[in-house]
């Protein structure tokens, strides 16, 4: 339907509260470290048959159980930068960021990288300038891609674009699709 | 892991293609109460024992589970909320007479809450046009 | 109100006492 407008996600480092694609995004997991007990929480663990989970365990965490947790004063979890956004892969993307596929890596490249932006990594400028750069260094080809691919199939251009990226060439395609109807006399 | 079936209803609405209404979850939803339940249930007794024995120690544990709890709520407030604008849209799509295959969709509630602005949308319709009334459903396209 | 009787009707008023509002201005996104 032509008249359905979802709760659009987030742009920045909050999140719209009945978006879908935000409560998607936040279910990303993060390698976390538990730095104190969770007494009666052990059965979480599947590989431990303790009561509780222990200090030091590793878990895999939904980003908004990490966020929910994190507490500046206090250590409850700390949570690991996931590769993408390590130092490694920053030079990867400064070296050129179009080469890199998105959606193997991501899906949500973007969103995730700014929620990271919670958790006062020392790297955290470093971060949000590659994320910026990125983007930059990646609009100019989806812009292009979007407008000049009319009434084909476009699976082969969208296949490595994260899922901003695909809302963009989505919002490209629909502007584009929106002009052709017009010129050929359709929009009234 | 908690939440597992309140983001399963969340996965299942972004597999319906774009406006689709799927059908209404109600035992999805009825799951992710009763989780709900027993998390509260569990931080209540928690909450007690830490206040009268004073341990602290629980405080992470009752936290975890109240995390649960708002993941929980928002999950299931998003589902519902996602689902009311597929139906708002099928006004406009459809008319005031929804096709049967459409209705079976939707629960007595989301009936209701249509019937509601249907007469809400009617109700503005008529205030325009100097009084005289205007269908702004009719005619979405402009003239040439 | 329509819109709140709804979710307090479907959902908000099936959950724990301290979990029955949802601010739904938090609909509008930024």
């Amino acid at each position: 339907s032509q008249e359905y407008s979802p709760v659009a996600a987030a742009v920045g480092m909050d999140e719209n509260f009945l978006s879908l694609d935000d409560i998607l995004m936040s279910q990303e997991k993060l390698t976390s470290r538990v730095e104190t007990v969770f007494p009666r929480l052990g059965f979480l663990e599947k590989s431990s048959d303790e009561t509780d989970i222990a200090v030091g365990t590793k878990l895999e965490m939904p980003l908004w159980l990490v966020k929910g947790l994190h507490d500046g004063k206090r250590r409850i979890v700390s949570v690991e930068l996931p590769k993408i956004y390590r130092e490694g892969w920053r030079t990867v993307f400064s070296a050129d960021p179009n080469v890199v596929d998105l959606q193997k890596l991501g899906p949500y490249y973007y969103s995730l990288g700014l929620q990271m932006l919670h958790f006062d990594s020392p790297e955290n400028l470093e971060i949000a300038q590659t994320l910026v750069q990125t983007y930059v260094g990646r609009f100019r080809r989806i812009m292009d891609s979007s407008q000049n691919a009319y009434n084909e199939d476009v699976s082969a251009l969208v296949e490595k674009l994260d899922v901003l990226e695909r809302s963009l060439f989505g919002a490209g395609q629909a502007g584009l699709n929106g002009f052709q109807c017009w010129e050929k006399g359709h929009a009234s | 892991m908690f939440c597992e079936k309140a983001i399963e209803l969340i996965r299942e609405l972004k597999r319906a293609a774009d406006g689709q209404l799927p059908a209404f979850n109600e035992d999805g939803i009825r799951q992710v109460f009763e989780e709900m339940k027993a998390l509260y249930e569990q931080n209540q007794m928690d909450v007690n024992v830490a206040k009268s024995d004073g341990r602290s120690d629980l405080i992470p544990t009752i936290k975890f589970r109240h995390c649960c709890l708002l993941r929980n709520q928002r999950c299931i407030a998003a589902y519902l909320y996602d689902r009311l604008l597929r139906i708002r849209a099928l006004r406009w799509e459809y008319g005031s007479v929804l096709p049967t295959a459409i209705r079976f969709h939707m629960c007595a509630e989301e009936l209701e809450w249509f019937n509601q602005y249907k007469k809400s949308l009617a109700t503005y319709m008529r205030s325009l046009g100097g009084g005289g009334g205007l269908d702004i459903t009719q005619d979405m396209k402009p003239p040439k | 109100a329509n819109t709140e009787t709804f979710l307090k009707n479907v959902a908000l008023k099936s959950m724990p006492p301290n979990l029955q509002t949802v601010d739904l201005g938090k609909s509008v996104p930024k």
